[in-house]
């Protein structure tokens, strides 16, 4: 152990234990983390090449690899309360994102929403089972937030009972969506509905993409991978381009909104249905600015308790240079924020779990402010986050500069939490929408 | 804030533009009297946040009044101000975000910790103030000589904070593993792990990379 990090634990005034138990929710919560954790940590499965050394496509694999086996094993160990699975893959997965996240993060609550009872017979035990792989695809090249202006169509035909899914522009290709490019083999596609002549706007289908056995692309499909990016090296984020793609009429997730056999459309009871969804993965992202902070406020303060540097009283040692003033007026504040995101971030899971009850019995009542809420503070959170994380690297001089520091692996896997799941701005515009309102 | 305006009671979190209109209607103007603030008490801290945010509101809505009267449509008058909204948009979360940090101290019961993360909390907002000392200036709910205090303030909690920083990030409990970072691992032996790390790289698979036969040898033999 190094002796100066050793002396910096010896002059707590407090117990780290005790807080660690507060962070978790309690003692019983880290002690269930912590056996967890364990079980990756111990599990020669996971031992893995470090992703710096590996091409891209040796990190797709790689990552693809783990996916399958973290599958399997929270199987095995019989892991079903969503914290403890988010435990498990958060440690097998480090500082990188999963292959087939959003199978697990969007395409099963969504069919688990939207499917009516007979749809979900057929494709909840197939996604359970991974015979079909699924993503979810909404954003357009071309299109981003604003849903109204997505380009794709889905147009009923009751001459044969199926939908044509077209993409009629450059700009109408999907384009985005993780596990797209070369891991799926459906996709739960968001396009305009055209039935008689009259578009309903947005309505989701689930589309087949490549064949379950050859896992080759279906006619008039063209996937593939939008190349390289700043970071997420191990997600396929992947484009959809879908020429004239018919599929069954069953294939239009109808639990609200219905078509007809003879193209008589139904409407869904409300439109805030899907605010729902959105509401709690934006509660998510708040945690993972408080996550990702927690992680470059521990590397940056850690190093800043090892590495000596220069003078503050000539002829005297060099000091740690978190004895410097500066030092900590760059690192503190951030930890600061660490901890106010994390009671934050608890915060927000813990309104949207009091609430989701209401939405589910039909009392959207504090839907629209918690809507803005989350909507404001996954902008402000992550912005926050996003430049303190630049922050720590900076603060550790050039070694933040090389991968082995992790804190630019952390930088550009969190800094699309300010472009995803809705644009920055557009969030703080719609809180500002909520606060002029009220 | 219209519906405030219209005298309309709100309910949740946005209910302090109730308290703001209230004001508004007394004489003295927010701007002419700052109110007295003792910068060690957090719950007053948070009072001015929200003043802040309430402020920052004011000031959107006043600009797409103003938009409006140039007989913009609304939507032009909306966009004409988007600046201000995103401001105030950003005001109030961050006034709820100070907010639930010092609710979340009063559910701290071992003192030593409540101390310590008291101490973060202070910081945060004095921090989130100089930041934005622009606002508070401006709304006039401090004083440059408050200001002056806070930045003097600031510097003690840095040194109340020195001794348990590295307690304080040991206690998100991250697993080396999870960090993956030789800068920031559990035991601080940093420097041999740094250069293990990178005699492992791909490049130095060989101790004469290829490319030195491929193109420096024959460089020479041109020249």
């Amino acid at each position: 152990m190094n002796p100066d990090i050793t002396k910096e634990r010896l002059n707590a005034t407090f117990d780290v234990e005790k807080l660690i138990n507060i962070l978790d929710g309690g003692p019983e919560k880290t002690k269930r983390r912590r056996e967890i954790e364990s079980m990756v940590l111990n599990d020669p499965d996971f031992k893995e090449e470090d992703p710096n050394f590996l091409s891209r496509s040796e990190r797709y694999e790689q990552a693809v690899r783990k996916s399958a086996q973290m599958i399997l094993k929270i199987r095995e160990y019989g892991i079903a309360d969503p914290d403890e699975i988010y435990h498990y893959k958060n440690i097998a997965m480090g500082n990188h994102h999963e292959a087939m996240g959003l199978q697990f993060a969007m395409f099963l609550p969504t069919l688990y929403s939207q499917c009516n009872p007979q749809q979900a017979r057929k494709w909840i035990p197939l996604a359970e089972s991974f015979r079909v792989v699924g993503t979810y695809a909404q954003t357009e090249l071309g299109h981003g937030t604003h849903l109204r202006g997505l380009e794709t169509t889905a147009t009923y035909d009751p001459a044969t009972q199926e939908f044509v899914l077209n993409s009629p522009t450059i700009s109408s290709i999907k384009w985005w969506p993780g596990g797209l490019g070369k891991t799926s083999n459906h996709a739960i596609v968001l396009a305009q509905l055209y039935t008689q002549g009259n578009c309903h706007g947005l309505h989701a289908f689930i589309v087949p993409i490549r064949d379950m056995d050859t896992h080759e692309p279906l006619p008039g499909i063209v996937v593939g991978d939008i190349g390289p990016k700043f970071g997420f090296n191990e997600v396929d984020n992947g484009f959809l381009k879908l020429e004239n793609v018919r599929i069954p009429r069953e294939n239009m997730l109808m639990k609200y909104a219905k078509v007809e056999p003879d193209g008589t459309y139904e409407k869904p009871p409300s439109s805030k249905l899907t605010y729902g969804t959105m509401v709690f993965i934006r509660s998510i992202i708040v945690g993972e600015s408080a996550r990702a902070l927690s992680k470059a406020c521990t590397i940056s303060i850690r190093y800043s308790a090892v590495r000596h540097q220069s003078e503050i009283k000539p002829g005297s040692p060099e000091p740690q240079i978190l004895d410097y003033q500066t030092q900590q007026y760059k690192l503190f504040p951030v930890l600061a924020m660490a901890y106010a995101f994390t009671f934050v971030g608890q915060y927000m899971k813990q309104t949207y779990l009091r609430i989701s009850g209401d939405i589910n019995a039909g009392d959207f009542s504090e839907l629209p402010e918690l809507h803005a809420l989350s909507a404001g503070l996954k902008a402000f959170t992550t912005w926050a986050a996003n430049s303190a994380i630049e922050v720590c690297r900076m603060s550790c001089g050039g070694h933040g500069y090389s991968r082995s520091s992790a804190l630019p692996d952390i930088y550009v896997e969190f800094t699309p939490t300010c472009t995803y799941e809705g644009e920055n701005t557009v969030m703080m515009l719609q809180t500002a929408r909520y606060l002029v309102k009220s | 804030y219209k519906q405030a305006k219209a005298g309309q009671r709100l309910s949740g979190i946005v209910s302090y533009l109730n308290e703001a209109e209230h004001r508004r209607v007394q004489v003295q103007p927010v701007a002419a009297r700052p109110p007295v603030v003792d910068i060690n008490d957090l719950a007053g801290l948070v009072e001015i946040y929200k003043l802040r945010a309430s402020y920052l509101v004011e000031l959107a809505a006043k600009s797409i009044q103003q938009e409006l009267q140039r007989r913009k449509s609304q939507e032009d008058a909306w966009n004409n101000s988007a600046i201000e909204l995103v401001r105030a948009s950003d005001a109030h979360c961050h006034y709820v975000v100070v907010k639930l940090f010092t609710e979340k101290l009063g559910e701290i019961g071992d003192t030593a910790i409540h101390s310590v993360t008291s101490t973060l909390a202070l910081l945060y907002t004095l921090h989130g103030i100089t930041t934005n000392s622009g606002d508070f200036l401006q709304a006039g709910l401090l004083t440059v000589p408050q200001m002056m205090q806070i930045s003097a303030r600031i510097k003690e909690l840095l040194c109340q904070l020195r001794p348990n920083a590295v307690a304080l990030v040991d206690s998100f409990d991250l697993h080396d593993k999870k960090l993956n970072s030789v800068l920031g691992r559990y035991d601080g032996n940093v420097y041999e792990h740094m250069f293990d790390w990178a005699r492992r790289s791909p490049l130095n698979a060989t101790e004469v990379h290829e490319s030195f036969h491929k193109y420096l040898k024959p460089l020479r033999s041109k020249l």
